[in-house]
């Protein structure tokens, strides 16, 4: 829709996103039942889920703001983690899916360890903490904007988007990037698929240091900052691959 | 993930949490949301 | 119930109550979720052409208790044009009414969001002439990736492209606003038909048959030549002058990629001065 891929809605969005960072050290500050390893656990099986029902790609990353948000302000036992994990991914189907997932199908998720019951009231704590304020920006709304500004070919465009999709999946699994605007998350993401797509073109913009330039003026970061988090992210996904392997 | 979580804590808990936060939002509107109906006196005035 | 603030900020405010038979599977309706999500993430902008939401408070029963809110607005458009006088509006006011409608929209626009709903009903208006769009409950965060659900707007406001069950963008809102522009002069709707199909009859009887290529390829209702009516807007609206006009047309445009969006609109020489 050309009235909603301009820089009018980039430039609001960059505003808005803020409004939805987690606090970086929210394990520090206010959890004390909870450590980093955790949260990754809890994340991948949150993944493997939304994988699993084929959730449209939006929803984890969105999930998994609303679970930082709220260990940001709540302090929670470790016991209730993976209760609090299926209530951020019924939120997040709720705003992304026509068909949304039931709590039925989430505490089978759990080998039902949770009660539909408590995944309703739990739902309304949730609600309550992140104050109804659910329409959080995420990476995925950038990607698109990123890519229409960028001259290659509609099918290499295809390839990209899943890519730099992918790449959002894994930054919102690592503690890293907790606190990463998703502007960034995203401009690292789809930097990281054009380096690793090994893409060309006639002109210059995709070359590595051209691209992080020009993305990093679209997003209004420090060129350098950006730089940080596209190895990050390429790091990120070695040491990912290499576990899959060894798995 | 990180243990079996106990029922009735838990159920108790989270009953305990939601009242609280309803409580807290009764005392700012002076309005029992829950009743459906004025709490005077308070900050706002109300009329059917 | 509505109240009015004893201390500063001295505003009124309103309750609406919902009471949501939910089964228990299901927990806060999706609709609501996101209705009450979009007030909030919209809020921040605190703009004057939206309505505000000040307060959630949801009690489970039997039932879902949603209870919102909302800064009070005394009447809606319906009520407003239905009280208007018989001389009708004056140009003033429909250009103030007009300037303040499409400056929502493009703020909800700009924000990614398509009303999907707009109606009189849902435009609501202070008693110092403040416009402001209400009822988002079918609106939802527009991504050109989710598949929008085809239960849109009401009937008489409902663009062509929904009618015919084709894939829609931000651009039904603007189909709304043209025929709420029209009905500032007619006072009464432009279009109001009891079927989908007399809707879409109705339309092209009075903004004429569009060009083949505009019809959408994979819509439920086959091109007909013969809808063609032999009457045209500026017959319907004998009073429009040019400019207005051409505005309502630019809105009435049946394709939606040549629809004007709601910033052009803004630019219009009607809103000169």
């Amino acid at each position: 829709d050309a009235n909603l891929l301009n820089d009018r809605v980039l430039q609001t969005m960059l505003k808005a996103e803020d409004n939805y960072l987690p606090s970086a050290n929210y394990f520090k500050c206010v959890q004390k039942d909870i450590v980093p390893y955790m949260r990754r656990i809890v994340a991948t099986w949150m993944l493997e889920v939304c994988e699993e029902q084929k959730c449209e790609e939006e929803v984890f990353p969105l999930a998994m703001n609303y679970l930082d948000r709220f260990l940001s302000v709540e302090p929670t036992k470790k016991s209730r983690l993976q209760l609090l994990g299926a209530t951020c991914m019924f939120l997040a189907s709720k705003m992304k899916e026509t068909i949304p997932l039931t709590a039925e199908k989430l505490c089978i998720y759990t080998d039902n360890s949770i009660r539909p019951s408590e995944l309703l009231q739990m739902e309304l704590l949730t609600l309550n903490k992140l104050k109804w304020d659910l329409a959080s920006v995420t990476p995925h709304d950038f990607i698109e904007h990123f890519l229409s500004k960028l001259p290659i070919h509609q099918e290499t465009k295809q390839i990209l988007r899943k890519h730099a999709q992918t790449f959002v999946a894994l930054c919102a699994t690592d503690v890293k990037f907790i606190a990463s605007p998703p502007s960034m998350v995203a401009a690292g993401s789809v930097a990281a698929a054009v380096q690793g797509l090994h893409l060309k073109s006639t002109d210059s913009i995709l070359s590595s240091q051209n691209l992080t330039d020009f993305l990093s003026q679209v997003i209004k970061s420090d060129p350098d900052c950006l730089r940080a988090c596209q190895e990050q992210i390429e790091s990120l996904l070695e040491s990912s691959l290499r576990q899959a392997q060894q798995q | 993930l990180f243990g079996m979580p106990n029922h009735e804590e838990l159920q108790r808990e989270l009953s305990e949490r939601l009242r609280e936060i309803e409580e807290a939002k009764s005392d700012k509107w002076n309005f029992d949301f829950a009743a459906h109906r004025p709490l005077p006196p308070g900050r706002y005035k109300w009329e059917p | 119930y509505k109240a009015r603030a004893i201390r500063e900020p001295q505003r009124l405010v309103a309750v609406k109550k919902l009471n949501i038979p939910v089964d228990s599977e299901s927990g806060i309706p999706a609709f609501m979720i996101r209705e009450v999500a979009l007030l909030k993430k919209i809020e921040f902008f605190n703009h004057p052409n939206i309505v505000k939401l000040l307060n959630v408070s949801a009690t489970w029963k039997k039932t879902l208790d949603l209870t919102l809110v909302f800064e009070y607005v005394d009447q809606d458009l319906s009520t407003f044009l239905a009280k208007a006088p018989q001389t009708g509006l004056s140009r003033e006011m429909i250009k103030n009414l007009m300037v303040q409608l499409l400056q929502g929209l493009d703020f909800l626009h700009v924000n990614m969001l398509v009303h999907r709903d707009l109606k009189p009903a849902n435009v609501l208006i202070s008693g110092q002439g403040r416009v402001k769009i209400a009822d988002f409950g079918l609106a939802r965060i527009y991504t050109s990736r989710i598949a929008l659900t085809p239960c849109v707007v009401t009937l008489w406001y409902r663009a062509p492209e929904v009618l015919l069950h084709s894939s829609y963008t931000s651009s039904v809102d603007m189909w709304s606003a043209g025929c709420i522009f029209a009905e500032f002069f007619l006072l009464r709707p432009l279009f109001c038909c009891l079927s989908e199909v007399q809707q879409l009859q109705k339309i092209i009887e009075v903004i004429g048959l569009p060009p083949e290529e505009d019809w959408p390829a994979e819509s439920a209702v086959a091109y007909s030549p013969n809808w063609a009516g032999d009457r045209t807007l500026s017959q319907m609206l004998p009073n429009l002058d040019l400019e207005e006009n051409e505005l309502l047309l630019k809105l009435l445009t049946f394709n939606p990629l040549k629809r004007i969006p709601a910033s052009k609109a803004l630019e219009h020489p009607f809103f000169k001065g």
